[in-house]
């Protein structure tokens, strides 16, 4: 396989209030392929914090979707995981 | 180790000449071992840095369980780089070379570390495969024998959190274990070096007991977390991984403290989720500058408290 190369890919802070809350975050995972930065996993979702994940291009507007019907507070951390990934390189010595 | 830099990542080919390179050119300081093999066989490489003396005690430092976290990496490879350019120059770690080895182990997940920079950059767990199911991989830091895949792990070999078929199944894990568990006598303290959240951590993850020494522990990391702020100001929460992060079953930290290891931490390195697992090269200076006085303070107090 090529390199996978991220683009218009997007990373999520979700904010999660209460059990409510996970329950919906579990029923997102169990929906569409989401990839858990903080915590590991959605079992590991806690209330009261919040969450990162990212997720691919093509489920972007879906989780939008879900996150606003579901009224969670939410922000988008990395708008395009691509452009994020190419900057890491950012050495001076490169 | 042509194209390596301290202040660049560098990919595993670079980093296995490093250590070659910088133990054959620092043989008084720096002598180097292979523990085991990577599932798709490459060499697993550990350095012990310390002035040869008999029966000194040890600090076994540990980077790259998840693939993914390439600033911890960089941090081994920067410990040894300060290592070598201190020694003889600065009292701190001249004592500590004198008095402490220090066992680094540069990439433990190499096999998932070479993956990131050839097909996927956000791949976390090793690439072994197992019959019975087309998903590669199990999570290394939940394959410790440590309330191993109780909770906070999946049994799931699709999931990010697999613990895997039985404990240390891995042969990097069961590597990494065979070597602690040779040498316990002399392992005083363990730091397993991971990122991003800012966090030092200690005993339990799995499960919401305390540790023996939890008031020790606690205090060491207050301590820690103070130096590292001092540089920079970047500011990180301490405690039990329990509670202070999530329960996870099968973390190296909680399985060396189960085997007697007294001190044993687990580091989450930069950011917050500016960057998460993408953190820019130009922060690898000052995250690895800010970690070494945590790990200094660390290693001093355990060098006083052997």
């Amino acid at each position: 396989p090529s390199q996978e190369d991220f683009d218009g890919n997007q990373v999520f802070r979700v904010s999660v209030p209460n059990e409510d809350h996970i329950n919906l975050i579990q029923e997102l995972a169990n929906s569409v392929q989401i990839d858990f930065w903080k915590p590991d996993s959605a079992t590991q979702v806690k209330p009261l914090t919040t969450v990162d994940f990212h997720v691919k291009a093509e489920d972007v507007a879906t989780v939008e979707k879900f996150l606003e019907q579901n009224e969670f507070h939410y922000e988008v951390l990395i708008g395009n995981v691509r452009n994020v990934l190419e900057a890491q390189f950012d050495s001076h010595t490169r | 180790a042509t194209g390596h830099s301290y202040t660049k990542y560098n990919k595993w080919e670079t980093i296995e000449a490093w250590i070659q390179e910088v133990a054959n050119n620092n043989p008084d300081l720096i002598s180097r071992r292979t523990i085991g093999t990577t599932f798709e066989g490459r060499n697993i490489h550990l350095l012990k840095v310390g002035k040869p003396k008999a029966s000194k005690p040890a600090i076994f430092i540990d980077c790259g369980f998840h693939a993914r976290e390439w600033i911890s990496p960089a941090f081994c490879q920067w410990f040894v780089k300060e290592a070598v350019r201190t020694y003889g120059q600065e009292s701190q770690m001249t004592k500590l070379l004198d008095e402490l080895d220090f066992y680094v182990l540069p990439v433990v997940n190499i096999d998932g570390y070479v993956y990131t920079w050839t097909r996927s950059r956000m791949w976390r767990k090793t690439r072994s495969t197992k019959a019975g199911s087309s998903c590669v991989g199990v999570d290394p830091n939940r394959n410790f024998n440590a309330g191993w895949c109780e909770v906070g792990a999946s049994r799931s070999p699709c999931s990010d959190t697999y613990c895997g078929p039985a404990a240390e199944s891995e042969k990097e894990t069961k590597a990494l274990a065979d070597f602690i568990r040779q040498n316990l006598s002399s392992i005083k303290a363990y730091l397993t070096i991971h990122s991003y959240s800012q966090m030092m951590l200690y005993p339990y993850s799995y499960a919401y007991k305390l540790p023996s020494n939890n008031e020790e522990l606690k205090a060491l990391v207050k301590g820690a977390a103070t130096e590292l702020a001092s540089l920079y100001g970047t500011k990180y929460t301490y405690g039990p991984g329990a509670t202070t992060i999530y329960l996870a079953a099968g973390g190296s930290d909680d399985w060396a403290y189960d085997q007697g290891i007294k001190y044993s931490f687990t580091f989450e390195l930069r950011d917050t989720g500016t960057y998460g697992f993408l953190l820019p090269e130009s922060q690898i200076r000052p995250t690895c500058e800010e970690t070494m006085l945590a790990v200094m303070y660390i290693a001093n107090y355990v060098r006083e408290h052997p």
